[in-house]
C-alpha cells in the first residue's frame, strides 16, 4: 500500500473517529424537531441499503471480500451522519428554521447523501487498490463511480444535487477527494444525466410548461 | 485548499435543491 493511499484512508478514518455510527445528539434533536420524526425510516433505509451494498460489493470484488464492503459501508454511514448534521446547521443559520421535516423525510435526499458519503470512502480506498495492484485490478474498477448509483437505484441528477453542499459541509475532505467528486459531477453533467429516463427531462418539461419566457432547448439539443 | 468552484448562490441550499423550503 502506497503512503499516499494510506494517508488518504488514515485521514478519512481520523476525521470520522469522533463521529459515531448513530445520529449524534445534535442530529437527533433535528430529527425530533420534525413534524414527522424520520428516525425509524432513516435506520430502516440504512439497513436496506447496507444489504444491497454488501451483496453487490461481494459480487464485484469477490465473496471473500464481503467484510471489506461492510467496513466501507460503516465508514460511509459515519460520513453521512457527519455531513447531514453540518448541512442542517448551515440551513438553520441560513433559513432561521429548525424544522426540516420535509427534507429529512425525503428518501431521495437520504439516499443521495449516503451515496455521496460512500463515494468519498470508496475513492479513498480506490487508491489502495490501484497502487497495490498496479492499476490492473478489474474488480476494484467495477465499484468505481457510477457503480453506486446502480446499487442504490439512484438517478444521477439527484446525486448531483448533493455534491456541492456536501463539499461545503465537510471542509476536512482532502484535495484528492474533492477532485474525485468534481469528476463525478462533470461525468453527470456531460453524460449520465442525459440518459433515457433521467428526471432532468421531466424538470425541463415542467419548466417549459410553466410559461418560461425563454425557449427551452429540446433534449436532443 | 482545493480548487472546487462553488456555483450555488446564497439563497440556494440543500432544502431548495430538494424542493423542501
Amino acid at each position: 500500500i502506497s503512503s499516499s493511499a494510506m494517508t488518504s484512508i488514515q485521514q478519512l478514518k481520523g476525521d470520522l473517529i469522533s463521529t459515531g455510527d448513530k445520529p449524534s445528539s445534535n442530529l437527533d434533536t433535528y430529527f425530533k424537531n420534525c413534524t414527522v420524526d424520520p428516525t425509524q425510516d432513516v435506520l430502516k433505509r440504512l439497513e436496506t441499503l447496507e444489504k444491497a451494498f454488501s451483496q453487490r460489493f461481494g459480487q464485484a470484488v469477490g465473496p471473500r471480500c464481503v467484510v471489506l464492503g461492510e467496513q466501507r459501508f460503516s465508514l460511509g454511514v459515519r460520513q453521512y451522519y457527519k455531513v447531514m448534521e453540518a448541512m442542517l446547521k448551515s440551513e438553520e443559520k441560513r433559513l432561521s428554521v429548525q424544522n426540516f421535516s420535509k427534507l429529512l423525510n425525503d428518501s431521495t435526499f437520504h439516499t443521495s447523501l449516503l451515496a455521496c458519503a460512500l463515494e468519498v470512502v470508496m475513492a479513498a480506498y480506490g487508491g489502495v487498490s490501484r497502487y497495490n495492484h498496479g492499476g490492473g485490478d478489474q474488480a476494484e474498477t467495477d465499484v468505481c463511480f457510477p457503480w453506486i448509483l446502480d446499487v442504490f437505484n439512484l438517478a444521477a441528477f439527484d446525486f448531483y444535487k448533493v455534491i456541492e453542499s456536501f463539499i461545503k459541509a465537510d471542509p476536512t475532505l482532502s484535495k484528492d477527494i474533492v477532485k474525485h467528486l468534481e469528476t463525478c459531477e462533470n461525468l453527470i453533467m456531460e453524460r449520465i444525466a442525459w440518459r433515457t429516463g433521467s428526471p432532468l427531462f421531466e424538470l425541463l418539461r415542467q419548466e417549459h410548461e410553466g410559461g418560461a419566457a425563454e425557449q427551452v432547448e429540446t433534449p436532443a439539443s | 485548499s482545493h480548487d472546487y468552484h462553488f456555483g450555488l448562490e446564497d439563497h440556494e441550499g440543500i432544502s431548495e435543491l430538494f424542493d423542501c423550503d
